[in-house]
């Protein structure tokens, strides 16, 4: 039996927007320490991973490890039939292992929908993600990164990343000519979650194509924070943290030189 | 500029 109530349903509606540009499907594997996911993009460049503790829902259950082979077009379907301020219960039995259900109950209890769903048999095979001690970390405003990439993507196809102890250069370059953004490590860090905020072992400069960058800040929503990790010749980590219960996380291969 | 794919970097296990 996999029992997982989450009062804050919203949170299924966000977590599906952040990934509706890239994945159709996806494997949820369920297990005593939660619900993740982990998959790449059709063309194989990016690679999401979510993570969902059972210690951040409200009630979690589940008996034996679980793997549900989810279609996301359909679960959207679905999750549309809720409301933001709905409690959502995802259930799931161990003897009927080819379908999941979502339950959507109103805060008055006065209105209880249910949804079974088929499971697809998704063989997909999970990619082992090596441990990294970045070169450089940047926490900054999820809503400034938004607006950055939207507006490199204006100017062309890839952005130039580089990163160094005072701040975070964004650069593109396209028919039109050349744009560059510069955002300064925050001099004061009061609050937080409006600081730009960088942790610098080495500088770095890396090209990544903007089209994935700017479907990863669909994500904006979950958290008011994105975290940029990078390193010479490994793929960008984008994180936007789940609060009390996890993250969503986005990697993305760099560019090269030819 | 050529793009690399994640799959150069994380290998399955």
């Amino acid at each position: 039996m996999f029992e997982a109530r989450l009062v804050q349903g919203s949170l299924l509606k966000k977590i599906l927007e952040a990934t509706k540009d890239l994945l159709t499907e996806a494997t949820f594997d369920c297990s005593s320490t939660g619900m993740s996911l982990q998959a790449m993009d059709s063309s194989h460049v990016s690679l999401v991973s979510l993570m969902l503790r059972s210690d951040g829902f409200d009630a979690y259950r589940c008996d034996r490890n679980l793997s549900m082979g989810i279609n996301l077009t359909s679960m959207t379907k679905i999750i549309k039939c809720s409301s933001n301020d709905d409690v959502v219960t995802i259930k799931a039995d161990d003897n009927n292992p080819d379908t999941v259900t979502f339950m959507f109950e109103s805060p008055n209890q006065e209105k209880v929908s249910d949804f079974e769903m088929k499971l697809m048999d998704l063989d997909t095979e999970h990619l082992g993600i090596p441990e990294t001690d970045y070169s450089v970390v940047v926490k900054m405003p999820a809503q400034e990164f938004q607006r950055v990439c939207r507006d490199m993507s204006q100017i062309g196809e890839s952005v130039t990343i580089c990163c160094t102890k005072d701040g975070i250069r964004f650069s593109a370059s396209g028919d039109l000519g050349t744009g560059n953004i510069k955002i300064a490590q925050s001099a004061n860090v009061d609050k937080e979650e409006e600081a730009v905020v960088i942790e610098m072992q080495e500088a770095v400069t890396l090209t990544f194509a903007l089209r994935y960058l700017n479907f990863f800040t669909r994500a904006t929503s979950l958290s008011g924070q994105v975290s940029l990790s990078m390193s010479p010749e490994v793929p960008l980590v984008v994180e936007y943290k789940i609060a009390d219960m996890g993250y969503m996380r986005y990697y993305l291969a760099p560019k090269i030189e030819d | 500029m050529a793009q690399r794919s994640i799959t150069s970097f994380f290998a399955p296990p």
